[in-house]
């Protein structure tokens, strides 16, 4: 089983 | 005042239609850099960057930064409605919550204005320092497009792997399973037929089928389409926009649980 990472984990917020 | 006129007024077309499936509302932002945006889908899986530089276009004037909260739908709903040699030139104002889309047909002989209602978008811009990547593969953009269309059909999930026999593409589903390997190929006369793999490390990286099959609407504007990767990283498909800018769409992996 996968898990889908999100963009938040790799990059901030502005 | 807000005033851009982009001569070939069917980039801007094919722009809306490649990112309008996974963007909904956007805000566009006009700088004396460009005309961009910068928007994450719905459950910030994915992230769609487009810049078009100010000097791709025939005229372009902003007197100061300008961001515009728009519903891509209805953006390309009035995009539609030009002709595919129209030029089109986008007009603004401070203060208004309406941005023009003007027509020109190339002979100038019929022009249409389409007035479009502004929308107010919390917009969360993600800081995206640049990177090295294990492995950039340079590929023929509708070769992409074939495989992601392909693979689709078979399983839900991509594993994209990088090692110096060439780039695979693997997959399985239900029904069994698929792999596709492409290698380095730069013998042919024309460049943006060749597939080109530059590796520092070999890599593989799991991604979702649907993203990837959405990123490659943006075939028409590229002939050629590059994938960069790395293990700590969002991949990265970038599509170049000739003479313009880009549209690059990030995608965060999936990882083994």
């Amino acid at each position: 089983n996968e898990t889908q990472l999100r963009l938040d984990a790799f990059y901030t917020f502005n | 005042m807000l005033e851009l006129r982009l001569i070939q007024g069917s980039l801007l077309k094919k722009v809306l239609e490649a990112i309008k499936d996974l963007v909904t509302e956007a805000n566009f932002d006009c700088s004396a850099t460009g005309f961009s945006l910068q928007a994450m889908d719905s459950s910030h899986v994915a992230l769609v960057a487009l810049l078009l530089r100010s000097e791709g276009f025939d005229h372009y004037r902003c007197d100061r930064n300008l961001s515009m909260g728009i519903n891509l739908n209805n953006m390309s709903k009035m995009l539609r409605c030009a002709g595919p040699e129209d030029i089109i030139t986008i007009k603004g104002d401070d203060g208004t919550d309406t941005v023009t889309f003007m027509f020109e047909s190339q002979k100038q002989d019929k022009i249409s204005d389409f007035e479009m209602k502004l929308m107010d978008i919390d917009s969360e811009h993600l800081g995206i320092p640049d990177a090295e990547y294990q492995a950039i593969v340079r590929m023929p953009s509708a070769e992409f497009a074939r495989i992601c269309k392909d693979l689709g059909s078979i399983g839900d999930t991509v594993v994209i792997s990088v090692t110096k026999e060439g780039v695979k593409f693997f997959t399985r589903g239900d029904v069994g399973s698929a792999n596709i390997v492409c290698r380095q190929n730069t013998s042919v006369d024309k460049p943006e037929d060749s597939t080109v793999i530059e590796m520092n490390e070999p890599v593989s990286l799991t991604f979702a089928l649907r993203y990837m099959n959405s990123f490659t609407k943006a075939t028409t504007l590229s002939e050629v389409v590059t994938i960069s990767l790395s293990s700590e990283l969002p991949v990265v498909v970038e599509y170049k926009i000739a003479e313009m800018g880009y549209i690059r769409f990030y995608l965060a992996p999936k990882i083994e649980d």
